[in-house]
């Protein structure tokens, strides 16, 4: 038996806008830990690692271990259906084969739920060690955003390069180039405005924008976005989810041979 | 020639 109780709903309607379009069908799976998912794109150079901390849902009943494959367009699909403000409750029955998603309005004056067939997914998962980064920039995520819309209209590819100087996002296509740069900038109002780049030695890596940009839509669970980068690793593009847990992207580099 | 190599020659199958 899963029962997973989650009060600020929009999170997980959030989470699933954010990846449904780089990641077709995932196994979502439930522990004692709370609700997870590692999940490749089709072409196995991106990929996506989700957790939502047990602690964060207002019940989290998990039995024992569960693995639920779900195709995440149809998911996402049944969450639209839920309004932002509605509690959404997570239902399975062990060795079932659907799940149920319950929303209940804020005021308890509507309750619906939402039947789903789950489907069986031969998913490869992959083991991610923690590593030391050479370089980490710590950046409003909306601004991120921005520097990887702009440049796609420019090119195909990013060059994220960190030095002493801050972290610029250069691209080139067939109209011209494009060079930004962020400055560290601790000094801000608010933290959330500021840029802080935690550099152990440069780093200069390529990467497709059409991904960079596929990850942005995770901007709207967090004010920051983390970007870890080293020489010859995928790079980690972290949204923490307020205190439940985390999306990462992770990237592969182009590579010069 | 540019490409990018699979996540799996970076990291191991569980």
């Amino acid at each position: 038996m899963l029962e997973l109780r989650l009060l600020q709903g929009s999170l997980l309607k959030k989470v699933l806008e954010s990846i449904k379009d780089l990641v077709t069908e995932a196994n979502f799976d439930c522990s004692a830990t709370g609700f997870s998912l590692q999940a490749m794109d089709s072409s196995h150079v991106a990929l996506v690692a989700l957790l939502l901390r047990s602690e964060g849902f207002e019940h989290f009943r998990c039995d024992r271990n569960i693995s639920m494959g779900m195709k995440l367009v149809n998911m996402a699909m049944m969450l639209k259906c839920a309004g932002n403000d509605d509690i959404i409750t997570i239902k399975a029955d062990d060795g079932g084969d659907t799940v149920t998603f319950m929303f209940e309005s804020p005021n308890q004056d509507k309750i619906a739920d939402f039947e789903m067939k789950l489907m069986n997914i031969d998913s490869e998962h992959l083991g991610i060690p923690e590593a030391e980064y050479q370089a980490i920039v710590r950046m409003p995520s909306s601004e991120f955003a921005r520097i990887c819309k702009d440049l796609s209209t420019i090119g195909d590819t990013v060059i994220i390069s960190v030095t002493k100087e801050g972290v610029k996002f250069s691209t080139k296509g067939d109209i011209g180039t494009a060079n930004i740069v962020c400055r560290q900038n601790a000094t801000v109002d608010k933290p959330e405005d500021a840029i802080i780049i935690e550099m152990k030695e440069p780093v200069s890596l390529t990467f497709a924008l059409r991904y960079m940009n596929s990850f942005t839509k995770a901007t709207p669970l967090a004010n920051i976005v983390t970007i870890s980068l080293s020489s010859e690793l995928p790079v980690v593009v972290e949204y923490k989810i307020a205190e439940m847990g985390y999306i990462r992207f992770y990237l592969a580099p182009k590579i010069e041979e | 020639e540019v490409f990018q190599r699979v996540l799996v020659t970076y990291f191991e199958c569980k």
